[in-house]
């Protein structure tokens, strides 16, 4: 069971990352593919941009700092210019 | 700070807003007054001013909304966006849309609707997010931000002062236009113990004596009021004028002689009128009126003619039921004919020839009989 959840927990984040994303700091949609991407070059600078951003240490990973200001509501306008 | 590619902003100075539904989860006074609110931090920083209109196209519209609403950004049901606006322009541009499933308070027990609409209009006059967390325009809400101690940080201020410059030297006040100074001292009458008004106004927090030809103007701040030619001011008014009012969340003052009345929104006449008296719901055989004042906390206006007065809902912008009642009984102590009315500091200041009398609303009484020119100092 803890593997089961903490497997569903880390694809509904990576599910959140992909459309924080993609929503506000114009990562192309591309759904099939961000899984394989999540740890690619241009996924890992987009979340290091976001991290900038935010004001965040920049990991370039989903850690749980990123995760926690994700959840937080927000202004829905796009942080970056497209 | 960014701003929107491109930089959009305004190309005016004057800013008009529509706040076109409400959310059912507080009352509409308390929707009007977080919008002006947050209106009003912009406000203070920049040259611009805002007015509200009730109907048609305003620079920007204001609305509550859940889901897809329209504009093919569709919101997300509770929590995450709360709201989100467009950069300034024509068209859907300036507005400002607040999801409706977010439960929207005037505290920070839920989303705090003032501290939210503060960073969506700033998105409507051209602002884009800023990565400084202690900014207002930081994207994320923060739900600690304690609201009696709110202010703009200074990447805000410098952000929209990057669009718009500061304020001018006294943004709520009516420039002199530079055709025209003040009259000599002697040829004003102020100290006359016998000088009465035609018409007494506010305007953008001065206040304005209208007498013949001419008007004094005095601001709570310096001693000795101005003293102009009107038509220096708004060449088509008329002089001898027999009321004024002013609708502070409109920034409009009207002028009414006889059977008519005008607009003016700062230095500006505004088109359409003079307008008939009897469309405003006065009868038709009423051919001027006495006095006249609009309530901005009622969203009232009164007008006095002779021993009466109606009442105008600003808010239905239609004569109310029920009047003309007696102006006596409802404001006793003002028991002759009212040359001109205006308030101050909550009170209400009835003029009638060389009188004035401060009458108490809360009170219903008068608390002090004046002399007419009693602001000017004498």
């Amino acid at each position: 069971y803890p593997l089961h959840d903490s497997a569903r927990d880390d694809d509904a984040g990576m599910e959140l990352l992909q459309k924080y994303l993609e929503n506000y700091y114009g990562l192309a949609k591309d759904v099939k593919q961000f899984t394989k991407k999540k740890d690619s070059s241009p996924v890992v600078k987009k979340i290091q941009e976001m991290q900038k951003f935010l004001g965040l240490e920049m990991t370039g990973k989903l850690d749980s700092n990123t995760m926690e200001l994700m959840h937080k509501p927000r202004c829905g306008v796009p942080d970056v210019g497209g | 700070f960014t701003t929107f590619p491109g930089s959009p902003k305004w190309r005016k100075t004057h800013i008009t807003y529509r706040i076109v539904n409400y959310t059912p989860d507080l009352p509409r006074e308390s929707v009007d007054s977080a919008i002006e609110k947050a209106l009003k931090v912009w406000e203070e920083v920049t040259p611009l001013t805002f007015s509200r209109i009730s109907e048609g196209e305003a620079d920007i519209m204001i609305s509550f909304a859940v889901g897809e609403h329209g504009d093919f950004v569709p919101f997300d049901g509770p929590g995450t966006v709360l709201a989100h606006a467009y950069a300034p322009g024509p068209g859907i541009n300036g507005d400002a849309h607040f999801d409706d499933d977010e439960r929207w308070t005037e505290d920070v027990t839920g989303t705090n609707l003032f501290l939210v609409a503060a960073h969506e209009l700033g998105h409507s006059l051209g602002l884009f997010h800023s990565a400084k967390a202690e900014a207002l325009m930081y994207p994320v809400y923060k739900s600690s931000t304690d609201l009696s101690r709110f202010h703009l940080s200074q990447d805000d201020v410098d952000g929209i002062q990057s669009l718009y410059g500061t304020p001018t030297a006294s943004p709520d006040v009516l420039a002199v236009p530079t055709t025209s100074n003040p009259l000599e001292p002697e040829a004003s009458p102020m100290c006359s113990s016998t000088l009465s008004f035609d018409a007494v106004s506010t305007l953008r927090g001065e206040v304005l004596f209208f007498k013949d030809r001419h008007f004094w103007r005095k601001s709570l701040r310096t001693p000795e009021p101005g003293f102009y030619l009107i038509s220096s001011f708004w060449p088509s008014l008329p002089s001898n004028m027999d009321a004024a009012y002013e609708v502070t969340n409109r920034d409009i003052v009207f002028i009414f002689k006889g059977n008519q009345f005008w607009a003016i929104r700062g230095h500006e006449e505004l088109a359409g009128y003079p307008k008939s008296i009897h469309t405003l719901g006065l009868p038709a055989t009423l051919q001027k009126i006495d006095a006249a004042i609009s309530i901005k906390e009622k969203k009232k206006t009164y007008f006095f003619v002779e021993d009466k007065y109606w009442r105008f809902d600003e808010k239905k912008q239609s004569m109310e039921p029920g009047f003309p009642r007696k102006i006596a009984e409802d404001f006793p102590g003002v028991d002759s004919k009212v040359d001109a009315v205006f308030e101050a500091f909550g009170f209400l200041y009835f003029f009638s020839g060389s009188s004035q009398l401060e009458f108490d609303p809360n009170a219903k009484k008068v608390t002090h009989i004046l002399k007419s020119n009693s602001w000017f100092n004498c």
